[in-house]
């Protein structure tokens, strides 16, 4: 990417985006990791709640309630009581930010409501009583789910294992420099320090993601994982200063228990994946090596360096493996060995010209889930590739679980495929939220 | 109360305080199951 802005300063605001568009936001129930997802049901158009009031020339903080007559991820199009029909006032807030509150908050808070100085009332008591008996407000703790859920068991100074961007067969030690939102930035032990103390190597990723894991995963499950070089000392950086703790499993998330019996992937045999450095193409792959614990490391046919250097590990039940057929049976472009044409290549064919087989399909994790995406919704995603960035997005296309994501702006090429349940995906307003920046579209909308 | 999974909604008295004054209504309010 050859730029990185910031969406706030660069003047982009998701309401007048999305009511642009014409487009839809993913509801926050899609992002089963992101805060509040769980309490979001109770959250829907025709809900009152107490809001600052910007239609005042009070020189104090007053609120007024609104109704909310829309919503894009965690904002909501609100409408101040007493403007009726009338939208033009209408404002986008973000229900996870602090002057959005139930109904009654003001009065326990010994803060009065006073209405938009456009609206003139005869009798404010009759008017409300009539609009808010029998409706629904946001939950009382709703603020504190919030805080809760943002809680995070990282911190900096803790010491994990996580891929290697520079060779990504293999992982490498790391220590948490920075949280936000769940996402870590983490500073590879031995990256070095520039010129005015700044860490060469880093790499962000959430805290679910399944690219790190806790000190000791490498040797338990046979991974290969690069000796740290002790000559490189990163002292004088905040975060190696302090003591560092060893992450542990139960900080990670536990991943679907897999049989490895005889009938388990067996090296050689032919799949189709994502390719980890081209995250729009699926292709044709050979499992290359059995880990343990239910891991492969998997080659993309035809491209390999030939010393191993570039396999991927995943996880046999990562939705980024996927059978033989796949991409022919859901219309999905496959990206075939060079040499092949994509017109004219066969499975059948290549299988035989290899001398290889097709991992059975029941060996791979492609249940229905039932995400609630659909093509068109807007979201913001992390452009794998650049994982500090997180951008505006679209999702483009929905094949099972997977999506694939168009970062808006940005060339085609660019698009990504990903799990529903990926952490690395977000509502519309969670930067927001978190504090972490958002990248706008880029040209013109 | 009407329940939604893992919370239920009841009806609850809220107090409304506007510049003339201050008074209840009853409205539904989601909170934790117990």
């Amino acid at each position: 990417r050859p730029f990185v802005q910031d969406a706030t300063l660069a003047g982009f605001d998701w309401g007048s985006y999305l009511e642009k568009s014409g487009l839809l936001a993913a509801p926050v129930s899609c992002f089963r990791h992101v805060p509040l997802c769980a309490q979001w049901e109770d959250v829907y158009v025709g809900l009152k709640v107490e809001v600052l009031n910007t239609h005042t020339a009070l020189p104090s903080k007053v609120y007024w309630i609104a109704t909310v007559v829309q919503l894009a991820g965690y904002k909501a199009l609100l409408r101040y009581e007493g403007f009726e029909d009338d939208d033009r006032h209408d404002l986008w807030c973000n229900l996870g930010t602090a002057d959005v509150h139930p109904i009654g908050w003001c009065a326990v808070n010994n803060k009065p409501l006073v209405p938009p100085q456009e609206v003139h009332q005869q009798d404010w008591k009759s008017y409300l009583m009539e609009r808010l008996v029998g409706a629904h407000t946001i939950p009382v703790d709703f603020h504190v789910k919030m805080a809760d859920s943002l809680r995070c068991p990282f911190r900096q100074g803790v010491r994990v294992e996580v891929v290697d961007r520079s060779q990504v067969s293999r992982t490498r030690l790391a220590v948490v420099d920075t949280v936000i939102g769940g996402r870590l930035r983490l500073l590879y032990e031995d990256a070095g320090l520039g010129p005015s103390g700044e860490v060469l190597s880093d790499f962000w990723c959430h805290m679910q993601s399944p690219l790190v894991h806790h000190v000791g995963w490498s040797e338990t499950v046979d991974h290969s994982i690069k000796e740290t070089d002790t000559n490189v000392n990163m002292g004088s950086h905040p975060a190696f200063r302090r003591v560092h703790q060893n992450s542990v499993p139960d900080q990670f998330k536990k991943l679907r228990t897999v049989y490895m019996g005889a009938t388990f992937f067996k090296e050689g045999m032919k799949i189709e994946a994502i390719d980890p450095l081209n995250l729009g193409n699926i292709c044709v792959a050979s499992v290359r090596k059995v880990l343990l614990d239910g891991y492969i490391m998997v080659g993309i046919d035809g491209v390999e360096i030939g010393d191993g250097s570039d396999w991927f590990c995943y996880h046999a039940s990562s939705h980024a493996i996927l059978p033989v057929g796949y991409c022919e049976n859901n219309d999905i472009p496959l990206t075939v060995p060079p040499g092949y044409d994509q017109a004219t290549f066969t499975w059948p064919v290549y299988l035989e010209e290899t001398g290889a087989v097709a991992a059975p399909q029941r060996l791979f994790n492609t249940d229905d889930v039932g995400h609630g995406f659909t093509s068109g919704m807007k979201l913001e995603a992390v452009d794998l590739m650049e994982p500090r960035l997180v951008c505006v997005a679209t999702v483009r296309r929905c094949v099972g679980r997977l999506l694939l994501l168009h970062f808006d702006g940005w060339e085609p090429e660019f698009d990504q495929w990903v799990d529903c349940q990926s952490p690395e995906i977000y509502p519309v307003g969670w930067c927001e939220i978190t504090g972490y920046q958002l990248q706008p579209p880029i040209g013109p909308e | 109360a009407a329940e939604s999974s893992g919370r239920k909604w009841e009806q609850k008295q809220v107090q409304i305080k506007t510049l003339e004054g201050e008074f209840s209504v009853t409205m539904w309010a989601s909170d934790d199951k117990k």
